[in-house]
């Protein structure tokens, strides 16, 4: 299994939307 | 001008380094919801005693643990299985798997009434929220805040073993739980293949997540006997996707939505929010995420191409798609198939070739000595990830290298054992 660990996620914002299905990635989170 | 017209990043090294002071004003999108999220080792942890007693070796070491334990627990639900049938606090063999609680950020949340805060290591990786509990019948690590006493809780309350709730423990955790022959209280117990683990009550106890946010009954691990690697936290809050998880106990509340920023370097700080709407997000791209149909807790991901330097990765399209992928907020390193990550060190060591390399550190085996560009700006080639629905992800220079110090500058990915992992 690929694992899109956590040093990979930063600054990003992640979105976790569980009733829609699916993750939000957006730049600039908390630069 | 030229780094945007040669496709690479531009940046200063100096914007890499974790400086020795915490810079605590946390940035991005701050609502009623959101907790303020700390590196574990940074200055901004109150951990850490303003000395760091962890080297960057000990967090690679504990992330190769930590992958061990996903690959050995998604391969327990194909059927492996070695989980224990009948748990009880004094007795807990040592298992393959490892340390879940090993993820480097953690909030504050209060717990009980009247309320005591807890540091909890946050975790996508996993599902059920535990903390030690006094009076640690057995055993307690040290940890930074004092240890939860539910005894002075006015709000506390076990669970029976004989409740459905009780039941769910299996799934969440690998491990059937147990019965307490007095008291008929549910035993929970949570096992990693370093030997640590948790094995306590399983509860239900207010939570407070925010001055203005508080959960009632929420079903939680109070650890009685507690030995291993927690470093300091005094647990762990679960987001998979179990039924047990903090997100779906909160469901009504949040409407099953989280998001989290996790900062740039270890002394400033980030957030986790809870709940959205309110046009809360913008410039997002969206991924649908899938189930693994060997494991539903985690978030599974689509990755569909890599690019390095604009250009895309030769890969075999089924490369990715015969093992899966998960996104882990525990997890430090991304593993990639050892296939993709061999063209993507390649392809990456070739846009650093006017860099002088350095020693490997543990798991990362292409460094670089960017000692003599300090006050220099350097250039890093891009590297972008896109996963299904053509959502492309593209990694900030934070995002690509992991700076142990100006003279170990490692490309912060690490190969799988094998391409079916």
């Amino acid at each position: 299994v690929t694992i899109f660990g956590n040093v990979q996620q930063r600054t990003l914002e992640v979105v976790y939307d569980l009733g829609s299905g699916k993750i939000g990635f957006g730049a600039g989170g908390c630069q | 001008a030229t780094a945007e017209s040669n496709n690479l990043h531009l940046l200063h090294l100096n914007s890499l380094l974790p400086s020795s002071s915490c810079s605590s004003s946390t940035k991005g999108s701050k609502r009623k919801g959101s907790l303020e999220v700390v590196h574990k080792y940074g200055p901004c942890s109150q951990q850490n005693d303003g000395e760091r007693k962890v080297t960057d070796s000990d967090i690679l070491n504990l992330d190769k643990e930590r992958v061990k334990y996903i690959h050995s627990r998604i391969s327990k639900e194909l059927g492996g299985d070695d989980s224990v049938k009948e748990l009880d606090s004094a007795t807990l063999p040592a298992k393959s798997g490892t340390l879940i609680g090993s993820g480097n950020y953690f909030v504050v949340v209060g717990l009980g009434t009247p309320k005591k805060d807890l540091s909890l290591i946050f975790d996508t990786g996993s599902d059920l929220t535990w903390t030690q509990c006094q009076p640690c019948a057995r055993s307690c690590y040290s940890q930074q805040d004092p240890i939860f006493d539910p005894s002075k809780s006015s709000t506390y309350a076990n669970i029976t073993c004989t409740s459905t709730l009780c039941t769910q423990l299996s799934s969440a955790t690998g491990n059937d739980p147990g019965c307490s022959s007095s008291t008929k209280a549910c035993i929970y117990g949570i096992q990693y293949g370093d030997q640590s683990f948790s094995v306590g009550y399983f509860s239900r106890e207010r939570l407070t997540v925010t001055a203005t946010d508080v959960i009632n009954n929420f079903l939680f691990g109070c650890g009685q006997n507690n030995q291993g690697l927690f470093g300091g936290s005094a647990g762990l809050i679960g987001l998979g996707r179990h039924p047990i998880s903090f997100v779906q106990q909160t469901a009504s509340k949040y409407n099953k939505i989280f998001s989290y920023c996790l900062p740039s370097t270890a002394s400033s700080t980030g957030h986790l929010t809870f709940g959205g709407g309110g046009g809360a997000y913008r410039n997002l791209v969206y991924t649908p995420f899938s189930t693994l149909s060997r494991s539903s807790s985690f978030y599974g991901l689509d990755i569909v191409s890599i690019t390095v330097d604009g250009v895309k990765l030769s890969l075999s399209p089924s490369l990715f798609s015969s093992g899966g992928a998960i996104i882990d907020s525990g997890t430090v390193i991304t593993r990639l198939p050892p296939t993709a990550y061999a063209t993507l060190r390649s392809a990456f060591r070739k846009g650093m070739s006017k860099y002088p390399t350095a020693p490997e550190l543990s798991i990362l085996d292409t460094c670089y000595d960017l000692s003599a560009y300090k006050d220099k700006d350097i250039f890093i080639p891009p590297i972008n990830f896109v996963f299904g629905g053509s959502a492309t992800v593209k990694l900030q220079p934070q995002g690509v290298l992991y700076v142990a110090s100006t003279k170990q500058v490692c490309l912060a990915f690490a190969p799988n054992g094998d391409d079916s992992d």
